[in-house]
């Protein structure tokens, strides 16, 4: 779990971690 | 990406082929999908079983598309939910944990998600992450500063 104020970069961090994974945005594999 | 990619090494066995990246968007979209197909029930039940049930067939949805071994990326689902759907979501995920086929990484700003049995939580900031206990977070302390004296709150808030 991430927590953090808004503007820390989180989604980013998620969409790194899902890009890595080989995911698409907001989709599946 | 190239930055975390020499930071992270992904280890899984067999391979993952299946998750779920949903913004707050996705959770959003079901809901409203959920609060619409009640709404055009012709055999809607009384209010009490009514809120019982979407809760149900929030869960329902997303235990069917989170139950296949897979990494599933949740981005702030709380936008879209009450308190009482939070609480289904933190079932689903106890049972995604114990199952011990799936793993979520969640963002979130809800106390009640980031109390979640079990998980690790990290503190983002421009100093980097830190392991956290979500007792310390900054929205864990808001909320019970605000319900232990709502006025009080407020004021010294809005001062």
């Amino acid at each position: 779990i991430i927590v953090g104020e808004n503007g820390t970069g989180k989604s980013t961090l998620l969409e790194a971690i899902g890009a890595l994974a080989g995911y698409d945005e907001a989709g599946g594999g | 990406g190239a930055a975390l990619a020499n930071t992270f090494r992904g280890h899984w066995l067999p391979k993952v082929t299946a998750g779920w990246f949903f913004r707050a968007e996705s959770f959003y979209s079901v809901a409203r999908y959920l609060d619409q197909a009640a709404l055009e029930d012709p055999f809607r039940p009384p209010p009490d079983f009514l809120s019982w049930s979407h809760g149900e067939g929030f869960i329902r949805f997303f235990e069917e598309r989170c139950r296949r071994q897979g990494i599933y990326i949740l981005d702030e689902p709380e936008s879209a939910l009450s308190p009482s759907r939070q609480i289904e979501l933190l079932k689903m995920l106890q049972r995604m944990d114990q199952s011990g086929t799936a793993q979520v990484i969640m963002a979130t700003h809800s106390p009640l998600l980031m109390a979640c049995p079990g998980a690790r939580l990290f503190r983002v900031s421009r100093f980097g992450l830190e392991p956290a206990d979500f007792r310390d977070t900054d929205h864990f302390r808001m909320l019970r500063d605000f319900s232990n004296d709502p006025d009080g709150f407020l004021d010294e808030a809005l001062y």
